[in-house]
Formats: structure tokens, sequence, C-alpha cells
């Protein structure tokens, strides 16, 4: 439960993080 | 020179994208040396960010948690608070994947406070959010629930069902 409670969070930045790009 | 840097950094973004993260690696680190030559602090930090994020995807949080140190620390030196707020939230985040919520938590707590500074509640929401995941893991179960609180609360404020 600890383990889940963990990801979500995590787991949205990740998402965010998936399609950022710090640009030139 | 200067244009191989910005190509190199393009590059690396472009491979980012298409999810070859060794590639893209290989790349930003090109930028990087680039970046460093020609004392291009602004650059360094772009470099050591998309190389932060990259070894974040290839699991590797350790190298991704010094690479974030270095962007975190590059941000101070160029005064840019958001680009510093951003920085103690990938660390919050990466420390948590390494399991060490002590360094999450502070990390977060950085992020809290520059959140606030700069009235993004958004940020905040997700500083609330992190917050109360990694007290859980620490089974500071009060201190969980204040955030979680603290997190629903700003959630109704900006009208994030989700």
């Amino acid at each position: 439960r600890t383990q889940s409670l963990q990801v979500d969070s995590v787991q949205r930045w990740m998402d965010d993080l998936r399609h950022m790009t710090e640009v030139e | 020179r200067a244009a191989q840097g910005r190509t190199y950094g393009n590059l690396g973004n472009t491979y980012y994208l298409l999810g070859d993260f060794e590639s893209a690696i290989a790349a930003h680190e090109k930028r990087l040396l680039i970046a460093k030559e020609f004392g291009d602090k602004s650059a360094e930090r772009r470099a050591h960010c998309n190389l932060g994020n990259a070894h974040i995807f290839l699991g590797q949080f350790e190298t991704a948690a010094n690479h974030y140190k270095r962007t975190l620390q590059l941000a101070r030196l160029l005064k840019d608070r958001a680009v510093e707020a951003q920085a103690c939230y990938s660390l919050g985040n990466t420390y948590t994947l390494l399991q060490d919520y002590e360094r999450a938590i502070d990390y977060h707590l950085k992020h809290l406070v520059i959140a606030q500074d700069l009235k993004d509640c958004v940020g905040e929401g997700r500083a609330y959010w992190s917050l109360g995941n990694a007290h859980t893991a620490l089974g500071n179960h009060e201190q969980a629930m204040l955030f979680a609180e603290k997190h629903l609360e700003i959630a109704k404020r900006t009208g994030d069902k989700s």
C-alpha cells in the first residue's frame, strides 16, 4: 500500500517529464 | 562551435522524445562540454537537466540525482527561482525513487517554499502531494494527513478534479 501511494505522485512527475525537454 | 553546441542540444532533445535515452545522453554530454567551453552557465544548467531526465528513464537514479544537484547549484547561481523550484522537485522525486524519503522530504519542502513565494498553486499542490506520500512511507501518518489535507484544499481551489 505504501509502495502504491508513493508511485502516484512520482508517476505523475514522470508522465510530465517524458515530454519535457529544456530547449536551446 | 556555439552552433554545434546548440545542435547537440536539439539532437539530444529529439532522441529523448523518441525514447532513445542513451543517444540523448551522448548528445547532451557533448552539449555540456561545449557549454563549459563557453562558460555558458544557462546552457550548462539545461544540459544537466536534460541529462538528469534521460537517466531517470534508464533507471539510473543516482546519476540523475547528481545531474539535478548540479542543475540546482546553477539555478541558484543564475538566481532563477522557477528553475530552482523545478530542480528541487526533480530531486525530491528522484530521492523518492531511491527510497531515501528524508532527503526527498527535504527537497520537496524547498520546492514548496519557492512555489509559495512564486504563487505557483499547481507546484504547491504537487509539493503537498509528494510530501504526504513521503511521510506515509516513513510512517509519519499525522504529518502525511496534514499534507494530504493541504493538497485537497489547494486542488479544490484550483478546480483540479483529478
